[in-house]
């Protein structure tokens, strides 16, 4: 058994569930929020045996893309800088950020 | 030191809190959600001596009880089915499903 | 690769966040609650580099303080104690506590 935590676009994210329940998928979802952007998007637990592992991962990779954002006032960088402009800048974010966990123990009661 | 990862229904959150609490066992608590009856469930997050591990399990097992939930619209599974009439079904919902992960390093400041 | 998760005060978790960024640290934070105070907190996620744990832990240790809290109307412990009265206790809360996790696959799409 491992535990994937993925973490992926508000956008995607309800087309991503559907497509574990089809899949007899298990998944808990949070709501979460990116530290760059501090826009909201969310984080997925799947609880799966070994040999599904792939299997999950083809599945997210189906239904998550990758999309441009633009941020007003993005974080500086260069403390030096002094501005009162705010300004436009475009961030690529990707569709999925994934972690497989191994896992010790699974139960469920 | 293991990172147990417990996700429990939201009826049954505040009985399991009280219990880590009397049992000296640190928890941290998370809202999440279903992926399957996209309803409202508690992720908690614990911590805990690899020696207390079956003592935690055992805390969850007598605060968690399993529960039969309607569910009206549920996901569809058969996507040429075609219907427009919402039906009640009756899922079971376990009390608790739990993750026991190793962990490298456990740090507090 | 390694998963750090990171559970501050409220109140460290902005400053923290833009230390991240400035050290280039990619992390997703989560709303939490801590299971004793019952009082929010924060739940950072890390993905990071074996080679820079120990400076991912730095950056924690340098944005957050151990503060007092006072609880009003604490968890009782002992059961048979009749009490009308709410009492103030004062609770140091550490600045973090932090899990590192082995992690087997860490992907990007
Ligand atoms: N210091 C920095 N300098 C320049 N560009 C930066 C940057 N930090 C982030 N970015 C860019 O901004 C996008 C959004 O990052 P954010 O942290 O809001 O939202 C992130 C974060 O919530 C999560 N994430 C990504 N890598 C992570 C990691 N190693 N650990 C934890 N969470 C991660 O996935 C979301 C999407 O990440 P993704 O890498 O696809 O896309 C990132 C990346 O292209
Ligand atoms: N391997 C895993 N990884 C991550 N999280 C996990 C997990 N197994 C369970 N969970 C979490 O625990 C909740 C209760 O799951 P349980 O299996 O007891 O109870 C489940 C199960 O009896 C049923 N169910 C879930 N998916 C199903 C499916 N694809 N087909 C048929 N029944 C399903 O519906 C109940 C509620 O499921 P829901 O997803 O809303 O809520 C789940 C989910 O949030
Ligand atoms: N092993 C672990 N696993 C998962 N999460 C963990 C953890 N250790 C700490 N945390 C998280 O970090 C927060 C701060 O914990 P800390 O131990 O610094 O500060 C704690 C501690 O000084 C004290 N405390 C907690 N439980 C206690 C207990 N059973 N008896 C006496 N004092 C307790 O109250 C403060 C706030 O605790 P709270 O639970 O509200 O909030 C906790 C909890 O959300």
């Amino acid at each position: 058994m491992k535990m994937i935590v993925a973490i992926v676009q508000d956008q995607d994210s309800r087309r991503l569930s559907d497509d574990f329940v089809e899949h007899g998928m298990r998944a808990t979802k949070l709501s979460s929020t990116g530290g760059f952007l501090r826009a909201g998007n969310t984080t997925f637990i799947i609880g799966i045996e070994n040999r599904r592992v792939e299997e999950v991962l083809a599945v997210i990779k189906g239904n998550c893309s990758t999309r441009n954002q633009t941020v007003m006032n993005p974080p500086t960088y260069d403390l030096s800088m002094e501005t009162d402009l705010t300004y436009p800048i475009d961030v690529e974010v990707g569709g999925a950020t994934i972690f497989v966990l191994p896992i010790d123990q699974f139960k469920q009661f």
